[in-house]
């Protein structure tokens, strides 16, 4: 089903959504240090984060057929990641401790657009 | 990637996006998704940037991704971006030059997020949006305070190479609706969501523009499709700012 092949008609009864859809609020101090100023809204979502990244990964594997790829671009960017530009880099940081995920696989989250791009 | 920014007819301006990602990056044959898509949906939060207490600019990010693709500075100007691909200019030699240390050039992310903390004004959040070299090409949907404001930046790596204001926008002044596609350009045959979405903001019409509307338009099938991830819906003069999880239930186009 691709776009093409759809005609459906302008929809006028979809507002307002579901309060269950809803997306959470959080508040994040740019007085706090940098390393920490997330920790709070990433331990939230810990599990969902790894999740995803896994399933990055598993799509990486099933396409390359093997884990050497994704695991060389991880190791590659932690290597980089002292030259991004503060405070993300040490936000960054913060991140990975608090989830547990390796520094090299949050720099590759954060520079998606790029990465897809490229 | 749908965003729009349209101008009611006593002068509010509303700005809003789909966030649609994941094609390609594996499908689930059961369930009939996006498999990265179904992923994201659930680290989706919104975060009140604070600086002295006091409320900086809000945004909606997936959890652990600390740059900007929708954002609102209250009484200030809006921003969204949507993916730009360009085979000319794309972020390939980019990323190179900065792996081999040639780093003059701003991360995407990193761009938007400076933009939203220090830029004061529609103006100055334009100027940076135009002018600063980037690692990948883009789209910047920038909206203001004020009638007439807002405007899409069409980014190459190294520069703007189009910003398509409203003033300038032929036959429909009161609002600009941008996808992943040159405006100047059609659409790629099997993705246009542009028709559909000037077809549904053309019928909702200028005096019935509010929240209601832009978001029955962006929930309106093909915008709204199976790698929608979330809506986000934003009002520059007062500062409201409402996002929500969308799903595309079938029948629905893959993208």
């Amino acid at each position: 089903f691709v776009p093409a092949q759809f005609t459906q008609e302008c929809r006028s009864d979809t507002y307002p959504p579901p309060s269950s859809s809803e997306v959470e609020w959080f508040d994040v101090s740019l007085d706090e240090a940098p390393i920490i100023r997330w920790r709070h809204v990433v331990a939230r979502r810990q599990s969902q984060i790894r999740d995803l990244l896994l399933q990055f990964k598993n799509f990486i594997r099933q396409l390359t057929g093997s884990s050497v790829y994704f695991n060389l671009v991880a190791r590659s960017l932690t290597l980089i990641a002292p030259t991004v530009p503060q405070p993300y880099q040490d936000e960054m940081v913060g991140i990975s401790t608090v989830t547990g995920i390796p520094l090299g696989e949050i720099l590759l989250y954060n520079i998606f657009y790029e990465a897809t791009n490229l | 990637c749908t965003s729009v920014l349209a101008e009611d007819s006593k002068g509010v301006l509303y700005h809003a996006r789909n966030l649609d990602f994941g094609l390609f990056f594996g499908w689930d044959k059961a369930k009939k998704t996006w498999l990265v898509t179904e992923y994201l949906r659930p680290t989706i939060v919104n975060i009140r940037f604070k600086k002295s207490g006091q409320t900086v600019f809000m945004s909606t990010h997936f959890a652990g991704y600390v740059g900007i693709l929708t954002a609102l500075k209250p009484g200030r100007f809006s921003l969204t971006v949507n993916s730009r691909n360009s085979l000319d200019g794309s972020s390939t030699l980019g990323i190179i030059e900065w792996i081999l240390g040639k780093r003059d050039a701003v991360w995407m992310g990193f761009l938007t997020r400076r933009v939203m903390e220090t830029a004061d004004s529609y103006a100055q959040a334009k100027q940076m949006l135009t002018g600063t070299k980037m690692l990948a090409p883009a789209y910047f949907i920038l909206g203001g305070n004020s009638t007439m404001q807002g405007c899409i930046i069409t980014r190459s790596r190294n520069a703007a190479i189009d910003v398509w204001e409203r003033s300038a926008a032929a036959n429909h002044t009161w609002y600009l609706l941008q996808t992943n596609y040159d405006h100047w350009k059609p659409p790629f045959v099997l993705d246009d969501r542009r028709t559909p979405g000037n077809k549904c903001m053309m019928a909702k019409g200028q005096a019935s523009m509010g929240f209601k509307e832009i978001f029955n338009v962006l929930s309106s099938i093909p915008v709204l499709n199976k790698l929608t991830t979330y809506t986000a819906l934003m009002r520059v003069d007062t500062g409201e700012y409402h996002s929500y999880r969308q799903t595309c239930k079938d029948p629905c186009p893959i993208w």
